[in-house]
Parts: structure tokens; C-alpha cells; sequence
């Protein structure tokens, strides 16, 4: 475990955090892409299914707990309690688009042709994409409420430490994952665009970030 | 080291 990981952990957890409050409080899911959600949760069911084979430690079981209950209960919120807020028409990318490549390159391209093995490369091509609903909703409806640009900082920013604590874990340990950082890379860049609005439009105070 | 299936991160 290093700082940057420890950090990126922590920023996903306030991610997560930060939508599901922001849904249970207002009661309403307006302006979140309920497909991305759906991603997500099946990115950590995928991946996580390592909880029933083994056992790393007590903060990296307990993580997958918390992440997978979050997701679920978001997914929950969305399409069940707050279905009623839920802006279907907004929320159009066809993810059939993002599963059938992802699913087909996670046969191609892995480290070991085992069902687990091919499951968690599945769930590291999926997740590098699996904001991209919720990005094409923001541009669809030309803006985002400020508490979902915090979301979207605090995800971006948790892959984006995770590239360095691969640097670090690279220089102090020789460990090397191309799979996830090529995938890491890649969902980093995806962030890029609503970074520099981020930064020019939500934290000069501007509240709403719209987009030009 | 490339290629490991023991994936210790979140």
C-alpha cells in the first residue's frame, strides 16, 4: 500500500459517497446517468468476485464490501425508489456500444484464460468507459449541478493517483500492470475535457458548470 | 512483473 493508492481509495469512496448522498437527500436523480451506475456496479461485481477466493486484507475486504452496497444502493435509488426523477430520455448512450468490445477485447487480451481472470479484465476494460454515459448526458443536456461535477472530480481524480501509485509501485516494487494501466490511461483521458471545465467554470464559483 | 492473477488492488 503507498499514499497515492491509499488517496485514490479514499477519493472513490468519497465519490460514491457524494452521489449517494446527493440522490438520498434530494430525493431525486435528476442529471445522473442511472447506465453509468449500472456499469459501475458490475465492474465491482466482476471484480470483486475474489471476496469468496481470497483474502488480501481486512481494509481491502471491507473496501469491497463498502463499494459494492454503495453501488447497488445507488442503482437502487435510481431506477426504484426516485425512478420517477429519472431523466430516461437524457440518459440515451447505447451501452451495448461500450459491453460487446469490452467484453470481446477482455477474451483477446488477458493474463490468464480463466473465468475469474477473464471477469476482473472485463471489469478493468469496463470501467475505463463506464463514465462515458454519464459525460454524453452532461453535453446532452449542456450542464451538470455543481455537487455532480464534485462527483466526477473526486472519480477522475482517484484513477488518475492510481496511475502514480503504479509509477511507484513500478520504481519500489517492479510491479507492472498493463492491462490496468493502459486502461487507467485511458479512462484518465476521458476525464481531461470535464477537468478543464472543472477547474476554469465550477471552482471560479460559477456553481453550475454549463457547457459552452 | 506482467501478467500476474493475484490482483491485490481495489
Amino acid at each position: 500500500m503507498n499514499i497515492f493508492r491509499l488517496l485514490g481509495d479514499m477519493c472513490h469512496l468519497v465519490a460514491i459517497i457524494i452521489l449517494f448522498l446527493k440522490i438520498w437527500r434530494s430525493k431525486s436523480c435528476a442529471g445522473i446517468s442511472g447506465k453509468s451506475q449500472v456499469l459501475f456496479a458490475l465492474v465491482f461485481t466482476t471484480r470483486y468476485l475474489d471476496l469468496f477466493t481470497s483474502f488480501i486484507s481486512v481494509y481491502n475486504t471491507v473496501m469491497k464490501v463498502v463499494f459494492l452496497v454503495l453501488a447497488y444502493a445507488t442503482v437502487y435509488l435510481i431506477y426504484l425508489r426516485f425512478r420517477s426523477t429519472y431523466n430516461s430520455e437524457s440518459d440515451s448512450f447505447r451501452v451495448e456500444f461500450l459491453l460487446v468490445p469490452v467484453a470481446g477485447l477482455s477474451f483477446l487480451e488477458n493474463y490468464a484464460f480463466a473465468p475469474l481472470e477473464i471477469l476482473w479484465t472485463f471489469s478493468i476494460y469496463l470501467e475505463s468507459v463506464a463514465i462515458l454515459p454519464q459525460l454524453f448526458m452532461i453535453t446532452k443536456t449542456g450542464e451538470a449541478e455543481s455537487i455532480t461535477t464534485h462527483y466526477l472530480f473526486f472519480l477522475g481524480l482517484y484513477r488518475a493517483l492510481y496511475l502514480a501509485n503504479w509509477v511507484w509501485r513500478y520504481h519500489t516494487e517492479g510491479f507492472f500492470d498493463q492491462i490496468a494501466v493502459v486502461s487507467g490511461v485511458v479512462q484518465t483521458i476521458f476525464y481531461c475535457d470535464f477537468f478543464y471545465l472543472y477547474f476554469t467554470k465550477v471552482l471560479r464559483g460559477s456553481g453550475k458548470m454549463t457547457l459552452p | 512483473m506482467i501478467g500476474q492473477t493475484s490482483h491485490d488492488e481495489l
